[in-house]
């Protein structure tokens, strides 16, 4: 069965994109089969692939309409790397879907009727908690969360983890939140620092507690700012065809190598 | 009448609140009386300023429903500054609100009947170009785009004004793009100097065209990457009050006059 990873976080521009672009790549590039799906209106994965959202080919707007399956609308981007990509539709589809019944389980069912050949899918989701985040937590078996370490980071770490408990407690009770990610890390800040303490210390507190981030980590690796991974996406590659002796690579490296590590762990 | 400015960019984590907050308080510092709007479900412009987004008092949402006026609901931030803060129930409004005949003119409407007692207002608007922002371009004289030199920020822009276009067309005539403030600047890579000249050019073709961002400019100001601006919001203060002497306020402070000097121009 498809290990399906869900990767969120409200606030914007704080790495989500650039960690499924990059950990991805990485982990293809360890061997594992690894599909990407573009769940934001404004595509930027697709785009950081140097895909055109909307060409009339087969998004994951059609996946979620019925019109087509993940496999078919898969895009190979390497070995062991596929994207179903987005368009700019999806906002509309958002709006379309949302008089649905059980609208947030929508791309739930389309996985489980048609699911992705491959061993990891990593949903890539837009800055919000609304319908399309909704059903990627509907979705998904794990959630990862990327965060940059600024003020305001574990208010919005608490209310990602309210919506976590809503959709565990009335529609996905598997779900459970693996990790948070420190993205844009600016080590020598003392703000960072902070942040990362306080981070620990929420993580630790949760141990124990009957909630579905019990078990949740702060990966040990963290992503440096570096601006290698800004400029990559403008050639359409990931960091490990654009400068693969960046730090950029090297965290993500680091990163892939830090998630299989710990695939095994509950 | 009030000068009321939507400051806007779907792409997450631009700099948009940052901006609101300390253009907000430099103008309000060289006299100018600034009303500050929350728009942000996510509250991080009332938030920066060290408010609980839900307390009970009165908040824009408030005004939107039509419980009470923009007056009544400001706080007082400083002289010359005031804040209508955002509550977490600003996602339910966004729903509610969206049944409703002219749902993207709701915020125009209860500032037409109450405009704030102010000569300009900020809206701080969320990384979407869903109903909030929409409210907000209906309300707004001009636009002022926050933008990160990063790829895809034009890109970005594209949209961004495809949808000023047809609020203008549909909703409000005299909406125009007044400018482009680059944020979070890394004046030492090559990205952000091949981003900055895009931009130019981009903003140079559009001169004569019949657009409302014919006129639109690129403020000389840029704010640049400084992290006393990430860390002065958990003091609940601008950079003025947290670390005057740094390159945030010089930059802020620049971006104030510039904002003056320009006021005049059509
Ligand atoms: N570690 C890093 N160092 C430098 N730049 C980075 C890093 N990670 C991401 N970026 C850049 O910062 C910007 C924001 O990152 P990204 O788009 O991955 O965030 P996001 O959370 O997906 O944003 P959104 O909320 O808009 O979807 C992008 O231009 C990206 O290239
Ligand atoms: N010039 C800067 N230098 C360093 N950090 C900055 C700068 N401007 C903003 N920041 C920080 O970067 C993060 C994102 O900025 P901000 O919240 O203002 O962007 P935004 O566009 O309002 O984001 P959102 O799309 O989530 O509303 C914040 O933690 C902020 O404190
Ligand atoms: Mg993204
Ligand atoms: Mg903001």
């Amino acid at each position: 069965a498809v290990r399906t990873i869900a990767v969120i976080n409200q606030k914007g521009g704080v790495g989500k994109t650039t960690t499924v672009a990059n950990l991805g790549a990485a982990l293809g590039r360890r061997g594992r089969d690894v599909c990407l799906i573009d769940l934001d209106p404004q595509a930027h994965l697709t785009l950081h692939f140097g895909i055109e959202p909307d060409m009339g080919a087969s998004s994951i707007y059609d996946v979620l309409t019925g019109e087509t399956t993940p496999n078919q609308a898969a895009r190979k981007l390497a070995d062991n790397l596929h994207l179903v990509p987005s368009v700019i539709d999806l906002a509309a589809a958002e709006m379309e879907l949302s008089g649905t019944v059980g609208r947030e389980q929508i791309l739930s069912d389309k996985l489980r009727d048609a699911p992705p050949a491959a061993e990891i899918a990593l949903i890539d989701c837009p800055p919000s908690l609304g319908l399309l985040t909704l059903n990627a937590l509907a979705a998904a078996d794990e959630v990862y969360i990327p965060l940059q370490a600024h003020f305001l980071a574990l208010q919005g770490l608490g209310k990602l983890l309210e919506t976590v408990a809503l959709v565990s407690r009335r529609i996905n009770p598997r779900l459970r939140v693996a990790g948070v990610i420190l993205c844009m890390y600016e080590s020598t800040t003392r703000l960072a620092a902070e942040v990362l303490e306080d981070l620990k210390a929420f993580v630790a507190d949760a141990r124990g507690a009957d909630v579905p981030w019990a078990d949740m980590a702060v990966f040990d690796t963290v992503i440096r700012r570096n601006v290698k991974l800004a400029e990559c996406p403008s050639y359409g590659v990931t960091i490990f065809d654009y400068e693969p002796r960046s730090h950029g690579a090297a965290d993500y490296n680091a990163l892939a190598d830090e998630f299989l590590a710990r695939a095994g762990a509950p």
